[in-house]
Formats: C-alpha cells, structure tokens, sequence
C-alpha cells in the first residue's frame, strides 16, 4: 500500500490548490524556514483524522484554514485528499484506489469523504485501525519531536507500543 | 491483551538492541517495563551503552546520541509492526555527518517495503530520494511545491554500472 | 521594583521589534504582558507578524521561525542589559542557510562588547570565530580539545585590505 | 569583563585535565555527537553555582563526576576551575583577575574556592547577582531549549526578565 497523490486547497498556508504526486521509496521535501514543509506533515495528520490541535501547532480548529497574507484574503475552508493505492488489500475496503477527503468550513462545519461519498470521521479512522497507519501514530514523526519516543512516560509512548501489539 | 503486548514488546526489545548496535558501531541498549504485571500502564526504561562509554541513563546522552537512540527504536518498532509508511520531519537536525551517513544507510535498508516522506535541510539526507519536493514561497505567505525527479527506478540504478 | 521591571520590559519590547524586523527583513513581533497590574507574576504574550504573512500565534510559526524568534528576544534582552558573556549550544540548529547568514551578522554586531562561546555544527557559524575549538574522543569515552586560532584581531583584519 | 580560562577535570567526560584559554570575541566549540561539547557548557554552570541536576542532564549530583569508560576507572572528583579578567571592575572584588573553582566528590563534599581561598557556594552567586551572569541567567543557552524562551509561564521565562530588571 502506498500514498499515490496528496493535494491541499485552503490548508495552511496552501493558499492555493497544490498536488503532490507521490511514488514509492524515498522522496524528499525540501525548502526554506516557513515556506510549508511541516505544513504538508500536518496535512496528512489531518486527513487521516487528527483532532488534537496541539499536534498540529494551532489553538482553535480554524487555524487550519488559510487566513490571508498581504495579497490575499482569508479563506473559508480548508481541503486535504489523499488517494491511496490498495491493491495489496491492506486495507479493508474492497478497492485497489482509495481516496479520503477532509474539509473544515469557517463556520466549524467538517465533512469527510471516502471515495467521493460523504461519510464519517469515525468511517475513516476505522478504516485504518491497527495497520499502523493513522494520524495517533508512530509512522509520523513531528519536528522537534524524535526524543519523546525516549521519554519513560507511558502516555507518552503509549500509542506506539499499543498500535504496534 | 496483555500476552501479544509482551510479545511484540520482546520483539521491539531485540530489534532495538540489534539497530542501536548497527547505528552506533557496537554497544549495547535496551528497554525495559518498569512494571511487567501490567504493561499497558506501566512506565518504561531505556538504557544505553554507547560503544566504549559506561552504562548511563539517557539524560546524560548528547542531543545527537538521542536523536540517533530514538531512531533506533523507531525502526525496531517499524521491524516488529512494519508500516507501509513513514513521515519524518527533521529527525536528522542534530546529527553530525557521520550519523547522517548512518541513518540514511538505515533509511534504505527499510525503503524497500516502506514509504519514506522526509523533510529535511540535509544535503547528505536528499541524495537518498528518488523524487524531491521543493516547497517555496514565491509569493509571500502562500506555498507553492516544484517536484525534481531525481532517480530511476531502483532495478535500473542497480542495473546501471554494467550498462557501461 | 515594579517600575523599574516595567521600564526594563518597555526597552526589551522595543528592541525585540527592531531585531525582529533585521532578522527577518520586515514584519512586526510584540511582547506583552497579560497582567500589567503585577508584571513579576503575569504570563507573557509573544505575537508575530513575519513579513508578508498574518499576525498569528507564534504556535503556528515553523521551526525556524521559532528559533529566529527566540534569538531576537534573546539579543533583545541583551541589548536592554548586556552580559559580558554568552554561552549558545546549538541555537541554529533550526535555521536553513540565509537565516544562519542572518543569526552570525547578528552576533558579530553584538561580539564588541559580549564574549561569545557557541556550540556549532554548521560550517557558516564556525566562519564568525576567531578560535575554533575542537572537541573529540580519541580515546573512547574521554575528551580532549585542541584549538585553533582562525584569526587574527579584528583591528589587524580592519586595516589587511589597506596594506595590500 | 571576559573568560580567560576554563579548566576541567574529572568533569563528565572531560577524565583528564583539560584545559581551555579562552579569548574575547567569538569562539566556537565544534566536534562530532557525543564527543563533549555541550559537557563544557554544563562546566560553565556549574562552577557558577548550578545545582539543579535536570539543567546538567543528569539525576544525581554525582552524575558530573567522570564515571569511566571501556579503559578507565571512574574518577573520585571532578573539578572545573574558571579564571575572568576583571580589569572593567565589573564584580564586586577587587581584583583584576579572579578565578572560581568548584570541586564535588562522590561522597557528595563539595568545595567551593575564589582566588584559590576557599569559600562557600553562596559567595560565588553573589559575586555574580545581578550582573546578568550567573547558572540561572539567559546568558547560556541549552541545547534544544531556545524555544522555552517564547513560552507563555512566567516560570520559565522569569528569570531572564527579572535578571533584565
Ligand atoms: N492557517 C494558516 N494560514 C496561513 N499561513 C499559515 C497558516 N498556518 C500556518 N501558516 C504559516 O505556515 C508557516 C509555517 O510553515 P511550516 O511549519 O510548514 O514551515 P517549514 O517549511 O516546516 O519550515 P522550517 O524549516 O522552519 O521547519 C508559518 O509561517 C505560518 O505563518
Ligand atoms: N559523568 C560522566 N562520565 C563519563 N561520561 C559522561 C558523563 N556524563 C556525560 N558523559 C558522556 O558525555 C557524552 C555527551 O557529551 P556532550 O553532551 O557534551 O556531547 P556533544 O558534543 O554536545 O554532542 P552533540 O553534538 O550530539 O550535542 C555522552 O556520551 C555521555 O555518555
Ligand atoms: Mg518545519
Ligand atoms: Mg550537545
């Protein structure tokens, strides 16, 4: 199973609409302080269902919504897909393509989309469950971050042993 | 279920020790449950032997020698229950050249069955992508990506030195 | 001493923006205290407007724009009440290449008045001193240090270009 | 006021008696991971009075006596000694040069000297108080801690600026 495509419209400081084709093996983002490298990390998290917005740098929901620079306006919503090759059936969804779709309205409104239907937050979160793959998990690794895996706290590193029993 | 916990724990124990000996050219580490009645809760300790220092605890460590320890049980955890991928956002920061080498040795190791997105200032760390993301900010305050392909596919730069 | 405090937080609010808008080319940044009525205890609200973005929370800010950040606080301080010293371990960690150019003009404007000792690991930072301190462990476990002398003093490098 | 020498031995990894002559100006301390560089920071605190072990990464006082290596026993003693030209009569002392030793053993005695006298722990902070140097000021930055500057507690940024004050 692999990432095929991750676009972003509105999230962030992706003001405008941006595809990432991605391939297997080892790809690199690279790019200066604050141009919006973390800010594609933080994408993924969040497509795959991270509510906690600690981990995602902001204080309120919102704060991932593109809020304007000294040329543009704010946006009112914020989009994340990320289309996923299954044809390893990984997954327990019977498609070989897999497309999951995150929006966050100004308003607080969220709507989710597993292959173009609506569906819920929880649909998507289930569907990952126990393959390790999932915002809550030790696949993504935040900047700065690395040491807490060496923290002796068991919230801490809880998540990494549990997922990875 | 505490049986399969123990058990991967086990496992994650031994691919620790074994990746920490690769990365840091011998020594020893491990990592223990405080509390082996109930593991679920239970605290856990990490020792280290870097080769040649004496037993300590981690605190006393370098900021480099951390961040090389830390990816070393990442990637035993990754041995025990693999994942079809990895996002790593500048895991790399406090390490010296020589530790840069060691970890994308590492990195490669894993990159057959493991989708590796890595975010990175390191020079040394970009030269093992196959494809590069550069991110920009022509416009101030809005993102902009240019991807590079940099390599053929792995079959074909193993391939390649004969074809000369 | 209340007053005294406030003068001191004025001074540091002013230099804090000055520095601010020198390390990152523009933009405004403030520091302000959430309890003006008892300064010693109040909790303290740093808010940032990098050029050409919006005035966020400094949680939404990047790694390096964190670090930039603190550094301009930190010199700030300094400027508001110079120590004769300075100790920096690894504070460019963080910084891609134009933002290190930016943190070593930075010292060298301070390096009259202040001594400056800083752990480095990048090549650039290294170029500021006038004498390189190289630590290792030949013998494992053990460190030892050898120095070098890079330059020689800044009065004898102001007058060079004229002597040729 | 300046550094003109720092001396260490049986101090973390520093086994053998070290010595650095410290000029005016910038000096940078470069070397592999691991290798003692943020130790010599750690010696600067703590002949300036550190006592809290979480700032020296350590657990016990004794953590800073040198405790061996593959080919060496660990050291009875570890001992730094810091020699400042004081010609601006910067400190309170009238001396133009004033050196500062501290010594811990391991059964937790601690000597503490000034001008080679000996002297309590409590003199040495207070040659320093309010001059804006001293274990517990912003004039020595930890790895990794740059950032504990823009954080909101007072707590953790207090003693910069009632220091400043
Ligand atoms: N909602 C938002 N709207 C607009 N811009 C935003 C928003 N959230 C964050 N940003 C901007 O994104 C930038 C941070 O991006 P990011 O953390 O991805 O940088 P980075 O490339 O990882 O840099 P570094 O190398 O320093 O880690 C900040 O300048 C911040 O102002
Ligand atoms: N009491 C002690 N006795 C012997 N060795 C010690 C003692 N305390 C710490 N060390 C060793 O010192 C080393 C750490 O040194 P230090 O933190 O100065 O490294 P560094 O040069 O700053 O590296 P980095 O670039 O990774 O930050 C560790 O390997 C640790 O084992
Ligand atoms: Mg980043
Ligand atoms: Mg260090």
């Amino acid at each position: 199973m692999y990432f095929k495509q991750l676009e972003l419209f509105g999230f962030k400081s992706f003001a405008q609409k941006t595809s990432l084709e991605l391939e297997k093996g080892i790809s690199a983002v690279v790019g200066p302080n604050g141009c919006g490298k973390s800010n594609i990390a933080d994408a993924i998290r969040w497509v795959l269902g991270e509510q906690k917005m600690r981990v995602l740098r902001g204080q309120n929901m919102e704060d991932v919504i593109f809020n304007g620079s000294d040329d543009r306006h704010p946006l009112g919503m914020a989009e994340v897909t990320l289309a996923l090759d299954n044809s390893s059936g990984r997954l327990p969804l019977d498609y070989s393509e897999i497309s999951i779709t995150r929006r966050l309205f100004r308003s607080g409104e969220s709507e989710y989309y597993l292959n173009k239907l609506p569906c819920r937050r929880k649909d998507i979160v289930e569907l990952f469950m126990g393959t390790g793959i999932g915002a809550d998990c030790y696949s993504l690794i935040e900047q700065g971050r690395i040491d807490l895996l060496l923290s002796p706290k068991p919230e801490e590193r809880r998540y990494i042993f549990e997922d990875a029993a | 279920t505490q049986s399969m916990f123990m058990e991967a724990f086990e496992q994650i124990r031994s691919h620790f020790f074994e990746i920490f000996r690769h990365l840091f050219g011998g020594g020893r580490a491990n990592v223990l449950l405080l509390d082996p009645s109930n593991p679920l809760e239970s605290e856990i300790e990490i020792s280290v032997h870097p080769p040649g220092k004496k037993q300590q605890s981690i605190s006393l460590l370098s900021g480099g020698e951390r961040a090389l320890t830390a990816i070393a049980l990442l990637f035993a955890i990754f041995k025990t229950k693999p994942s079809p991928f990895c996002v790593l956002d500048e895991v790399d920061a406090a390490l010296d050249d020589s530790n840069i080498l060691r970890f994308t040795r590492l990195v490669q190791m894993f990159s057959d069955n493991v989708q590796f997105i890595i975010i990175t200032h390191n020079k040394r760390t970009m030269e093992l992508a196959n494809v590069l993301y550069g991110v920009t900010m022509e416009e101030r305050g809005v993102s902009q990506i240019v991807s590079v392909k940099l390599k053929k596919s792995p079959a074909f730069e193993f391939l390649e030195p004969s074809v000369t």
